[in-house]
């Protein structure tokens, strides 16, 4: 099974 | 007080058409830079970054910078009531709770005008830093709708693996598999027709073809789109609108557990 990131993973929240 | 006036009309009506599936509500922060936009969608795995420059709309005029949070169903059902060849103004108060919409026909014997409350939300804003790709293809941008909708109904999700010769799309399922294999275009004679890759080095990542879909809603806005892709980073899908800005989606990539 696969799963995604939340995209606070790859970008800093400001 | 804040005034943003196109007579392209019917780039906003293509650019809520574009969002409006994807983000329930987002905030437009207007400075006098322009318009932008940066919003996640409900699962946080796809993010929306819209900008529409000062210089690109006929009359704008930002005294102070302003915030409207809009829902963006509301805002889509009130500029399906423009026409396609009508000027659209946006316009605000400074610290109102409301802004207008202005729809004003070619001849000028028509004149509508929108007033709709606006929201107080509080969104986070992400950082998202320019980054160098490790592979970009340009290329047609219904060409690219086409695939994740073909591709779409064989599984729930696609690998755009990018090489040097070129790009191939694949998903499988329960009724088989399917490949697309796009070979670089090597006479580029008529730009926007073409398929143009930069690799640095080679990328195969894995996406969710829902949102791919979702994405493609912004096709009218542009004839080509570029997609970023680097390893185990977000693919980034841009439509540039023509003299004015861009719509940019983040998609995070699907990962082994």
């Amino acid at each position: 099974a696969t799963h995604q990131h939340c995209l606070r993973v790859y970008y800093q929240v400001q | 007080m804040f005034e943003a006036r196109l007579l392209r009309g019917s780039i906003l009506k293509k650019v809520l058409e574009a969002i409006k599936d994807l983000l329930t509500q987002a905030t437009f922060d207007c400075d006098d830079s322009g318009i932008q936009l940066q919003a996640m969608d409900n699962s946080h795995v796809s993010l929306v970054s819209l900008q529409l420059r000062a210089d690109g709309f006929d009359k704008y005029r930002c005294d102070r910078n302003i915030s409207m949070g809009m829902n963006l169903n509301s805002v889509a059902k009130i500029l399906k009531c423009a026409g396609d060849k009508d000027t659209v103004t946006m316009k605000a108060q400074d610290n109102a709770d409301t802004v207008t919409f202005v729809f004003e026909s070619p001849n000028q014997e028509k004149v509508s005008d929108y007033e709709m409350k606006l929201m107080n939300l509080d969104l986070e804003h992400l950082g998202i830093p320019e980054t160098e790709y490790s592979c970009t293809i340009r290329m047609p941008s219904a060409e690219f709708a086409r695939i994740c909708r073909d591709l779409s109904q064989f599984g729930d999700s696609m690998v755009i693996a990018c090489t040097k010769e070129g790009v191939k799309f694949s998903a499988t399922g329960e009724i088989g598999s399917a490949n697309i294999k796009l070979a670089q275009t090597a006479s580029v004679d008529k730009e926007e027709e073409a398929v143009i890759i930069e690799m640095d080095e080679p990328v195969t990542l894995t996406f969710a073809c829902q949102y791919l879909n979702y994405f493609t809603k912004a096709t009218s806005l542009s004839p080509q789109v570029q997609l970023s892709m680097s390893a185990d980073v977000p693919l980034v899908v841009e439509y540039r609108i023509q003299d004015i800005g861009h719509i940019r989606y983040y998609l995070a990539p699907k990962i082994e557990d």
